[in-house]
């Protein structure tokens, strides 16, 4: 099980549609201060359910739809796509390749699909509860949270064991 | 549910000594349950002994020693109980260059059996990367992707 | 007391979005009085405008450009008011490459005034200094230094 | 006024003393992860009458004196100081190079001095009042504390304000 595509349009800076094909192995993302590599990661964990604006780094969950720069006009929403591949069964579904897809509209209002159907966010939840990719789980790690992981908080280590287990 | 917690406990308590002596080069580290009477709710402590130096709390620990134990602890759990995929932004940015070396040597040992997806400023990582994606902001305050070869950045880092 | 304190908002406001301008080639950057009716208690809040960006508030910014904007308020701080000496741990960490170069050119260009000490793992920043002291770690886990010539890590870091 | 020289022994990790001899303009300061350059950082906050220990990122203010290593025996006391050149008359002191001391003892007992003679904290606390240099200032800048400098927090920035009027 791997990632294999993302889609991003509307999400913070990424304000024309934009295209990852990822294959198995290490994929570095580089590029200057500012160019949009964090609003990858965090596009990531928000397809995955994320409900927490503040760990998206913004104030309300619309500041995650393009908001306009001095030369183009803001978007009326956002979405991102994740193609997963599931040859191995891993993800409790049928399919060999499974598309989650997160839509948000001004309103406030977000979307969910698996394989283009809509469904809730429990299903979403549901679908990655166990593998590591949930809200808690430790394979997404922000900018500067690494040093978080060894918090000198021993209930914060447990629940990444919990997490684990 | 108890035995399983301390046997998923123990594995990732091994795994982890062993990742903190091959990320450090030598010293190792341990995993404290704080309360053996109450196992189902207990914190859990971590101890770091750099090569040559005592067995330490971590907050005693450097910037780039924290890092490079939490990046062992990091690697531990994902070797016991593998993610499909891992986004990693910038886990390398406090790690001097030679331990950068050893970080990326070691992300490119694990990851038969783990995709990652990382994030970094760092020459050392990309230079072990299969595959790098550009990101630039237009003059119009956009993102865009390049797909760059790998051998481009190399030049220009040089 | 009141007309002091806005005489010296006035002036690190104009030098803060000068400075601003200069480390993002271009882009400006502001200081906001929350509270005009109670001037010896009001909170300061900081916007700023990366070359071609909207003007945001802080917190939408990237790890790099935040850390450029706080380099951009401490160094118009100084220009006021010079310290006798400043101590800087690393506060180019987050930054890509051409931003330490930018960081660097102005930390060159305001030395003239002040004497900075600062603890760096980046060549741009070396490559400024006018002395560098070398830390290392002793097999006996004690801290020595050693004076380096610039050349020799230089030489190394290419 | 210039900070021309620093001697340090038994503090954190300088078992041995160790003297810097600075310079107007810029020092640098490389080495390795965990070789003890924050350490020398930390320093200069102690000498200058820190008092809150977790800003020196310990737990007790003992924490500060060599702890001993696999090969080393702990040390029973730490001992840093400072030596700034005054010619321009900027500290209130009738000298032109002016030494500042802070020593301490397993018991916890810390003593100051200045230009080898005893002297409260006040006294080192006064003298460097208005410079900068002082607890709340702006002039020492730890690892990791950048972005804090524009903490989203109003009050905080003023106070940076207050301590530059
Ligand atoms: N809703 C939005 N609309 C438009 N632009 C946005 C939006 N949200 C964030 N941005 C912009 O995206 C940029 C930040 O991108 P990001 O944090 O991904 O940078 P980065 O490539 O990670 O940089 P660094 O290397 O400094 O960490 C900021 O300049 C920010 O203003
Ligand atoms: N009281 C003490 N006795 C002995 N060693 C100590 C003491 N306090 C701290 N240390 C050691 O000093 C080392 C940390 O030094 P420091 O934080 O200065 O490193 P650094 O050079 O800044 O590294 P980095 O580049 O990772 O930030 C740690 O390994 C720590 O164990
Ligand atoms: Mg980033
Ligand atoms: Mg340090």
């Amino acid at each position: 099980m791997y990632l294999k595509k993302m889609e991003i349009y509307g999400f913070k800076s990424f304000a024309d549609k934009t295209e990852l094909d990822f294959k198995r192995g290490i994929t570095a993302i580089v590029g200057p201060n500012g160019s949009g590599k964090s609003n990858i990661s965090d596009a990531i964990k928000w397809v995955l359910g994320e409900q927490k604006i503040k760990s998206l780094r913004g104030t309300k969950m619309e500041d995650v739809i393009f908001a306009g720069t001095l030369i183009r006009k803001p978007l009326g929403y956002a979405e991102v796509t994740l193609v997963i591949d599931n040859s191995e069964g891993m993800l409790n579904l049928d399919y060999s390749e499974i598309s989650v897809t997160r839509r948000i509209f001004r309103s406030g209002e977000s979307e969910y699909l698996i394989n283009k159907n809509q469904c809730r966010l429990k299903d979403v939840q549901e679908l990655f509860a166990d593998t590591g990719l949930g809200k808690e789980g430790y394979s997404i790690i922000g900018q500067g949270k690494i040093d978080s992981i060894v918090s000198s908080n021993p209930q914060d280590i447990r629940n990444l064991f919990d997490e684990a287990a | 549910i108890q035995r399983q917690f301390v046997e998923q406990f123990e594995l990732i308590q091994t795994k982890f000594n062993e990742t903190f002596s091959m990320l450090f080069n030598g010293g190792s580290a341990g995993l404290i349950i704080l309360d053996n009477e109450d196992i189902m709710e207990t914190g859990i402590e971590i101890v770091a002994q750099p090569p040559g130096k005592k067995l330490k709390s971590i907050t005693l620990l450097s910037g780039g020693e924290k890092a490079l134990t939490a990046i062992a602890l990091l690697f531990s759990i994902i070797s016991i109980k593998p993610a499909p995929f891992c986004v990693l932004d910038e886990i390398d940015a406090a790690l001097d260059d030679s331990n950068v070396d050893r970080f990326a040597g070691f992300l490119s040992m694990i990851t038969k059996d783990n995709q990652f997806i990382t994030i970094t400023h760092r020459k050392g990582t990309m230079e072990i990367a299969d595959r790098m994606f550009g990101i630039t902001m237009g003059k119009d305050g956009v993102s865009k992707m390049l797909s760059v070869q790998i051998s481009d950045i190399m030049k220009e880092a040089n």
